[in-house]
């Protein structure tokens, strides 16, 4: 009996598929996503307007069947990446800067990493990587990933003068098959800009295909920002973390009322009495039963404010609207913004739009899932919306199988709780799940109106 | 902006919902199902009949209302584990005896140590275990996982006589919900029996329940044993692993043949001719071209024997009659095996069991899912097995929806393609897929014949 310890670049490697990467279609389609993902963080999180250049190109004979190696390239006009992180970015697991409580696409830390894997170990290429920040010089690499240390192996550098470029550039080359995965990366770029009608995206095509997606405003939106955690979201061991990171800063009530969001004055008194244990203790000095009585303190106490909010970035119902016309150009178009909520001690909102009719739609209903303006395009059946949708008896809004209708939902949290590694649906929170059902009843009532009309219109002309 | 790098546990430990651990009830069940997991691993890798107590038990006050705390333990009587591993085994993520290409349930190295954290992170009470392996001594340790480091805590140590116990015994302390989770854990551990009626298990529950499943036979299947890895499931990365791993042991043909199944020496020099390298190269020579050249080669050589099943350990059809019978008692019953098939490079085999009517069984079909003899309860929407029953058309089977209809499909292979971390359901692999639907196929014709007899007695006795 051999024991052996792998690290996570070798755990992901061997079990890529729970990232997503399963076949070249699929591996091409989250190759581009992981890479564009990057991009809009990156842009948005500096209140920069996107502009991002894709493009696909056949690496060697087009006479090659399918499946074949892609150069796959994203560029983009974004924040750019410190050069003493640049390597580390794309050449290890679980290194990012997107750990924090903050909304954001990214989150685990392995994205585009698992590209750079999955390139590797199909093609045997190296990534190319270059990134500036101040907008004067550039630095590159061209890098492997050491799969079994997990840390990136360098083969070249590159540096140069920018000439006011800054942002990042990113070229791997993957097997893929494009014949298959083609329509789901287009219509993953036309969802991105559905959800971020404020980006620009220039997308080349493997048979130069030149498709242009340009910006439909100038507004963006708040970039959101990191919030401190809920008392409700924590547990013993971030509580132990906390105070480890809190040092002697001060007391207990100051360590309270400053890590915590929702956490003043009054509150501190309410939860301390409950436990006997003084505010002017040193939180460092707590014994582990003292801890467990605060964590159950908070635990039970139920006069917490719900989580803060304030730290979002939803689309707003404007820009929301300007995406689905821009995307399905319908006939009839319903928005449905929900008031903030919560689950778990983590704030979210849900917003909705239905579409009726137009140019795109087909009959029966089509689903546009997005998660913190990221299109979820698979698992559809499996997503905590579809299940909303299953258990909604729509015939009651009058809507009938042959009708064109298009169901879009945005969730947007601090923390998407994805099912997968891969992101690819998410899970039904009862909190959530709720949400979804009174924004689109809220919207189907509203479709419901317009269809009756159209059929009373429709009836009075016939006679 | 400001980078990170985060451990395996502390990814882990905030994205436990990713391992299953999403909520009380739902973390019950995943403590257990862990638990056994690999006790039952334990016991059949060594050839043991097993024989596992599980108990659950209230910490604490039963006034308290769910969700609690409770006191969950495992013992068997499998083959230990070595005091040198037994932390790290229970304290580490990434850690475990189970990365080999050889069936079994486990196979990511976090199972236990998902367990330990969660346990950890909603009660604080550290976890006991202890184990022997010569049945004349044990070691035990109560332990916590410092999550930050990734690494086991070792409060206390403990050590005696075995008195002729060899096994291993694990006791966690979580946060769950015992009335939800009953009725899953229950069906867990009935169907665990039933795809494994060589295993005695005693079971007591919080109440002082008490649920024995005998075994029913004292047949055990071979147990499962490493393969050599199939060159069509070889990327380069992989190839440069094994010619590192491999060192001076000789020449590159003795390296292919040594290496990999399904490689004999004809196989060798038809390869290597196409990339014109002698096969008296030392493997570790060889160029990045090379390298190359020899994976194309591999890639494009369509003689290779498909991979070689023998490790793999199907239930057979006896064993899966017997517990299936056991389980539902049907009035009928038929077995479909497959032959052995492959994806990927791994094989697998597909045997199912269609019943009908029996004391257990309601209208309508249920599925009971088996991988690598592991119950799945969750997620049965998403799991390939769904999908394959969905486009079939059970009608022509003389099916309908009043008929109380059971449908048990074993999959075992040398790798499970499970889509999540938490082993909830498999991902519908095309060569799974078909398996899948051929053996039902000629289950359901076999249920056809019977049902149509059984109307036939039926038409004859009214008349
Ligand atoms: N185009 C880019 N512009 C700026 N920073 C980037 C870019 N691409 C990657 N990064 C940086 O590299 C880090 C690692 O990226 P990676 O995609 O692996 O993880 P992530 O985005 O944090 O999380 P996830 O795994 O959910 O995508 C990011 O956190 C970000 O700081
Ligand atoms: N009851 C047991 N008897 C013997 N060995 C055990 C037992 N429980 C755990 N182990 C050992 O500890 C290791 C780690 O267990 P863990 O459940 O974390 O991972 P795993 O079973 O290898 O994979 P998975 O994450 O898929 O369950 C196992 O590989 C096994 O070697
Ligand atoms: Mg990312
Ligand atoms: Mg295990």
């Amino acid at each position: 009996m051999s024991f052996e310890e792998i690290t996570p670049s070798e755990f992901f490697y061997r079990n890529r598929d729970l990232a997503g990467f399963t076949n070249p279609t699929r591996s091409l389609y989250f190759t581009v996503r992981e890479l564009v993902e990057n991009s809009l963080d990156s842009c948005e999180s500096k209140g920069i307007k996107p502009e991002l250049f894709v493009s696909i190109a056949i690496d060697g004979s087009e006479q090659q069947e399918e499946p074949r190696f892609y150069d796959v390239m994203v560029q983009d006009n974004g924040g750019g990446i410190p050069r003493r992180h640049l390597a580390d970015a794309f050449g290890r697991v679980f290194y990012g800067s997107k750990f924090k409580l903050k909304q954001s696409r990214g989150m685990f830390g392995l994205g585009v990493t698992m590209a750079v894997l999955y390139g590797q170990a199909t093609t045997n290429r190296p990534a190319f990587v270059a990134s500036s920040v101040s907008g004067q010089r550039y630095y590159g690499y061209q890098l492997k990933i050491d799969v079994e240390k997990n840390r990136p192996v360098i083969l070249r550098k590159f540096e140069g003068r920018a000439v006011g470029w800054r942002g990042t550039l990113v070229a791997v080359t993957v097997l893929g098959d494009y014949q298959r995965a083609e329509s789901k990366i287009i219509s993953y770029l036309e969802q991105t800009a559905m959800a971020a009608p404020y980006v620009t995206m220039i997308f080349r095509g493997p048979r130069g295909e030149d498709l242009r997606f340009h910006r439909v405003t100038d507004f963006m939106p708040k970039p959101p920002h990191e919030i401190l955690p809920h008392p409700l979201g924590v547990d013993i061991e971030m509580l132990k973390k906390m105070i480890r990171a809190w040092k002697d800063r001060g007391d207990l009530a100051h360590f309270l009322t400053r890590s915590f969001q929702r956490v003043g004055g009054k509150t501190v008194q309410k939860l301390l009495e409950r436990i006997d244990i003084p505010g002017s203790m040193e939180p460092g000095k707590l014994s582990e039963d003292q801890l467990q009585g605060l964590m159950s303190a908070i635990k039970s106490y139920e006069y917490f404010l719900p989580p803060d909010p304030s730290g979002l970035s939803p689309l707003g119902a404007d820009l929301l609207e300007a995406g689905v016309r821009r995307m399905l150009n319908p006939e009839f178009l319903t928005i449905s913004v929900r008031k903030p909520s919560a689950y778990g001690g983590h704030p979210f909102t849900v917003e909705v739009a239905v579409a009726y009719g137009g140019p795109r739609l087909k009959p029966g209903i089509t689903v546009f899932r997005l998660a913190n303006r990221i299109p979820l395009l698979y698992d559809e059946s499996s997503d905590v919306t579809w299940k909303v949708l299953n258990n909604m008896d729509l015939s009651g809004y009058r809507i009938r199988s042959e009708h064109p209708i298009g169901v879009i939902v945005h969730i947007c949290s601090t923390r998407v709780p994805y099912k997968t590694v891969g992101k690819e649906y998410i899970a039904d929170r009862p909190e959530i799940e709720r949400e979804i059902r009174l924004a689109l009843r809220d919207a189907f009532r509203r479709l419901r109106v317009y269809l009756s009309r159209k059929e009373t219109m429709a009836y009075r002309k016939k006679r």
